[in-house]
């Protein structure tokens, strides 16, 4: 690999891009999700983060532009050069332009713009061109890249990991590799014996699992479980959530950090978030929820503080009267919940990495699982 | 009258050549007077230098393999410095 002259690089780790206009070759959600995805790819392997400007100057401006485009160094029509973009820095720096005059398309019969923008966004970040034929940054296009199993060399992980050093340690699950062995990806491995999940929580029909930067996505419809980085979805949402629970009546998530919680409604982070949990009518002697379940038919949700668990009656919008009360006062079997859900008629708690399955009629556990059960692990 | 064939396909190659080595490897301009045979002339230390960034044999000259690499798409950011 190889960096820009002088090694220009981002001083912050938190960027933002902005597509300016679009190519009619492709629907625009085609192209915002090929944009996504090529910023996926960097951001697995550092500290980097991004988010989505509509308007005004962003780190990162993407455009599609034919021959002279104001920047002093024309496309040249269809074929030869299909894209060009800038080191890091203000102004044009960091942009990404791609040749209108090339087919773009989502799969390899004309030119695939997720690869060319994964590639120029390695610019963007500052990655200069590689001389390994195996690079992303190999300046050549190959339209032999199998898409379904993509991922960067180990020659453009150290590369930007030079730049701008690996992303920050997982706490306690063992992860997949995805760099030198001596160094370890914050991509979780969802069958690791020592899986502990931050949140669970459904949503529209889903069961979405929090692990520090990434949640897996599991739908009963289909039979693996996807992982996703919670910024892909939500770019203003932190990571390491504490508790998230759905409430279906108004189609919204809330997601809880430290004393202030989120709520999320599909891609949408909705306004005035984050809120106070004190405006829920925690005391303030709380400083962080552990858990929540929220059950739809009751209109309750339950949430979960060390060893002791609140009601919040959700057509009233209030805490009820009579709590806190010890969790295993009323959920006999169950101590402390670091995440929880309900599904079917169950709760399900998660302490550590184990599951417990609980019936609220019979009050009684009626399984002990392992956490990851639901990742067909 | 008209170029042989093997001929078309020379000064079609020279062409794409110069325009590759000045776009992507700091050819001066005009230096296609140099003679191609010559192993010491600026545009055999071009050909090689293109070919050993390229992970091609490095022989010098405008070989199939050369020319093949040259045709196919690639990102606009030149291979060299500033």
């Amino acid at each position: 690999f190889s960096t820009f002259p002088g090694m220009p690089k981002w001083r912050k780790n938190h960027l933002t891009y902005r597509i300016v206009n679009y190519t009619p070759d492709l629907p625009r959600e085609a192209v915002d999700s090929a944009i996504e995805k090529a910023l996926r790819v960097w951001e697995e392997v550092t500290p980097l983060t991004f988010s989505r400007m509509h308007e005004g100057e962003a780190d990162i401006m993407i455009s599609f532009a034919v021959r002279e485009h104001g920047d002093f160094i024309p496309f040249d029509g269809p074929g030869n050069v299909l894209a060009h973009a800038y080191a890091p820095g203000p102004g044009v720096n960091g942009d990404a332009h791609f040749d209108e005059d090339e087919l773009w398309t989502e799969d390899t019969t004309g030119t695939n713009l997720f690869l060319v923008a994964a590639h120029e966004l390695g610019h963007s970040l500052g990655l200069f061109h590689s001389a390994n034929t195996e690079a992303l940054m190999y300046p050549l296009y190959s339209s032999f890249t199998d898409l379904t199993r993509f991922r960067l060399s180990q020659d453009d992980v150290d590369g930007i990991q030079s730049l701008y050093g690996p992303p920050p340690a997982s706490p306690d699950a063992p992860a997949v590799p995805t760099k030198s062995s001596h160094r370890e990806s914050v991509i979780p491995a969802p069958c690791s014996p020592a899986l502990t999940f931050d949140a669970v929580s459904t949503l529209r029909g889903e069961i979405l699992f929090f692990k520090d930067r990434h949640f897996w996505r599991k739908s009963l419809r289909k039979p693996d479980p996807e992982l996703y980085l919670i910024s892909s979805f939500w770019p203003s949402l932190p990571s390491g959530v504490d508790a998230a629970y759905e409430v279906t009546s108004k189609d919204t998530v809330l997601v809880f950090k430290g004393n202030q919680f989120w709520t999320v409604r599909g891609p949408e982070v909705q306004a005035g978030s984050p809120r106070s949990i004190y405006t829920l009518g925690f005391p303030t002697t709380v400083k962080k929820v552990d858990a929540a379940i929220s059950v739809k038919e009751k209109k309750k949700t339950y949430f979960f503080v060390e060893d002791r668990y609140w009601r919040f009656d959700e057509k009233k919008g209030a805490m009820e009267p009579g709590f806190p009360r010890k969790i295993s006062q009323d959920f006999p079997g169950v101590e402390k919940v670091d995440a929880a859900f309900e599904a079917f008629g169950f709760f399900y708690f998660f302490n550590k990495s184990s599951q417990l399955e609980f019936d609220p009629n019979a009050k009684k556990v009626t399984h002990t699982l392992k956490s990851n059960s639901w990742l067909n692990c | 009258h008209p170029l042989s064939r093997a001929a078309e396909r020379e000064d079609g190659g020279m062409e794409l050549l110069q325009q590759y080595l000045e776009k992507y490897y700091n050819l001066g301009k005009g230096l296609k007077q140099f003679v191609i045979r010559q192993n010491n002339s600026p545009l055999v230390k071009k050909i090689q230098e293109m070919q050993k960034f390229l992970g091609l044999e490095v022989t010098g000259k405008l070989d199939s393999d050369t020319l093949e690499v040259m045709r196919k798409p690639r990102c606009g950011a030149p291979d060299v410095g500033q």
